[in-house]
């Protein structure tokens, strides 16, 4: 037998982001965060 | 370590719900045929990302046993850290009993996104050393007639995307389906032999490399050979993004990628995502970093080809979506 799971699609984040002019920032935060880490 | 595919969470849409634990304690996951591994966050966790998530509580759980191992999971845009668990997860009607799973304690990088965890659909050559991924464990306890699963990915309603395993199911594509061997058994990795526009090869020309990896949104490729598609685009890059004319959607050829000899096109309105006023390409370059020559074919590829993987012969299956 099939197991079929529905899968929804939801709103993405960068939609969201660019909604609320979040977007740049967030990604800048983002890159900075990750190469923190990186380092770490 | 294995470094997972290039994620790019910020457009990572697909999401389906499992549970852990006895009583279960649901989560919602995407689904990921770029990883291996299964986790969710535990209740301990310390990150401002488990906050806006739900969070697993071992004491409920009677069925519930620590494994204890540390781990570190990396992927393009984020890494989880925290200690391996085991308990039943149920996927449907699907049951793997002592499923070593992850409970994060630390996250970086998923932070308010639409999802708890992930559920990696990967090789167990890219899993956690001395864990069964939960397809295997599935398999190993007889929960499939046939050791496959298969992606459909709506492309506009929100409700309507399905994964489906065990079998497949014809009332989501049309034709036949197309078989192609996997290259290498750790990500579901195929070769490619050229990616045309016009009849004009304009990358991969000599055969490369393609994950197909449902948990990535948008398709990456070398730099370089991106930077080709978008000049042929007249794409420009504005704030860290592609963007288009949006009437270049009406008079830009398809994109076609040539898999094992059959081609797989890709429309100006797949490849050119309109969100408010502006059009923007869904190439992104980087892959070089991660590893020569190699493509990666996330969701926007996955909505117009209905996608099966196939674990007994190591083989995935494209045909066009309805």
């Amino acid at each position: 037998c099939i197991v079929i799971l529905p899968l929804k699609k939801m709103k993405t984040l960068r939609e969201t982001l660019r909604e609320k002019n979040l977007l740049n920032n967030f990604l800048e935060e983002q890159a900075y965060r990750l190469s923190k880490n990186d380092s770490k | 370590i294995t470094i997972h595919p290039l994620r790019n969470y910020l457009d990572t849409a697909y999401v389906g719900n499992i549970t852990i634990g006895t009583p279960p304690q649901e989560f919602r996951v995407v689904f990921d045929t770029g990883s291996a591994n299964l986790w969710v966050p535990c209740i301990t966790c310390t990150s401002p990302a488990c906050y806006t998530h739900k969070t697993f509580n071992p004491q409920n759980s009677s069925s519930f046993r620590e494994v204890g191992s540390p781990i570190t999971i990396f992927y393009g845009s984020g890494i989880i850290q925290g200690f391996l668990g085991s308990d039943t997860v149920r996927i449907g009607n699907l049951v793997s009993p002592e499923q070593s799973f992850g409970l994060s304690l630390e996250e970086y990088g998923f932070d308010s996104l639409p999802f708890d965890g992930i559920l990696g659909l990967a090789f167990p050559a890219m899993g956690i050393e001395d864990t069964i991924p939960i397809f295997d464990n599935l398999w190993s306890h007889g929960a499939f007639s046939e050791p496959v699963f298969a992606f459909y990915l709506n492309t506009n309603k929100p409700e309507g995307s399905v994964v489906m395993f065990g079998g497949v199911d014809h009332r989501y594509y049309k034709g036949e389906l197309n078989w192609i061997p996997v290259s290498q058994t750790s990500h579901w990795q195929i070769s490619m032999n050229n990616i045309s526009m016009n009849g004009t090869v304009t990358a991969c020309s000599c055969g490369c490399e393609a994950l197909v990896d449902t948990g990535t949104s948008l398709i990456y490729g070398p730099t370089k050979l991106v930077t080709n598609i978008h000049k042929l685009m007249n794409a420009r890059l504005e704030n860290s993004e592609y963007v288009v004319s949006c009437d270049a959607v009406k008079t830009l050829p398809p994109v076609i990628f040539n898999i094992n000899g059959i081609d797989y096109p890709l429309r100006p309105q797949a490849y050119i995502i309109k969100i408010q006023n502006n059009c923007r390409s869904v190439f992104q370059g980087g892959t070089e970093n991660s590893s020569l020559n190699t493509w990666i074919l996330g969701d926007i590829f996955l909505r117009q080809y209905f996608s099966v993987f196939d674990r007994k012969n190591r083989r995935i299956g494209l045909a066009p979506a309805v």
